[in-house]
């Protein structure tokens, strides 16, 4: 038996839209410590790791280890059933094959409950070995996908450096080429309008804009995102989800022949 | 030309 009641239920609203485009089907992993997720896109480049902590539930009762096979697509129908404001309740019986979404409003005068068939899906685990990334890179999420997305109207690689100037990003293609420069400040007022290097050695790596573009969508779960960067390892693209978790995009460079 | 690289070439199977 599994039953999961998030009050803010608009969380799992935005982390479906976040991670439906790049992920076709899931299984969702419930256990003791929370309710996890990951899979890859279709060619193996990106991989999205979610973790929603028990602590952030107000009731989180998991039985048993349970992972359960969603279609995100259908999976995300439902969910933009469910009011920005509601309450949203995940529940499954050990072995049974569908899960119930159900929905409260605020002033609990409306209870909705939808059930979606479940199914069995094959997916390949990736082991994420704990890594000493060479640059972290804390900056306003907004201004990040910003950058994505102007990028990609010029080029469709991004090359990402990190130095002690400061992280630059840039592109280039048929038109023209472009280079955003996006120096560390400390911002006494609101921490989350800072950028904030640490770096232990420089670092550029490149990427594919399109999927950069992609884990962008999560920009309404946290005002900052974390690149972490290693020389020839993935970036892990991280947004932070308030109060109860993380959404990670881990997505494979582009490396020279 | 740089070439897109597989995660499979970082991460192991788990």
């Amino acid at each position: 038996m599994l039953e999961l009641r998030l009050v803010q239920g608009s969380l799992l609203k935005k982390v479906l839209d976040a991670i439906k485009d790049l992920v076709t089907d899931a299984n969702f992993d419930c256990s003791e410590s929370g309710f996890s997720l990951q899979a890859m896109d279709s060619s193996h480049v990106a991989l999205v790791a979610l973790l929603l902590r028990s602590d952030g539930f107000e009731h989180y009762r998991c039985d048993r280890n349970l992972s359960m096979g969603m279609n995100l697509t259908n999976m995300s129908k439902m969910l933009k059933c469910a009011g920005n404001d509601d309450i949203i309740t995940i529940k499954a019986d050990d072995g049974g094959d569908s899960v119930t979404f159900m929905f409260e409003s605020p002033s609990q005068d409306k209870v909705s409950d939808f059930e979606m068939k479940l199914m069995d899906i094959d997916s390949e685990h990736l082991g994420i070995p704990e890594t000493e990334y060479h640059a972290i890179v804390k900056m306003p999420s907004a201004e990040f996908a910003r950058i994505c997305r102007d990028l990609s109207t010029i080029g469709d690689t991004v090359v990402i450096s990190v130095s002690k100037d400061g992280v630059k990003f840039s592109t280039s293609g048929d038109i023209g080429s472009a280079n955003v420069v996006c120096r560390q400040n400390n911002s006494v007022d609101n921490k989350d309008n800072e950028t904030v290097i640490e770096m232990n050695e420089p670092v550029s790596l490149t990427f594919a804009l399109r999927y950069l573009n992609s884990f962008t969508k999560a920009t309404t779960l946290s005002n900052t995102v974390t690149l972490s960067m290693s020389k020839e390892l993935p970036v892990v693209v991280e947004y932070k989800i308030a109060e109860i978790g993380h959404i990670r995009f881990y997505l494979a460079p582009k490396i020279e022949d | 030309k740089a070439k897109q690289s597989s995660l499979f070439t970082f991460f192991k199977k788990a």
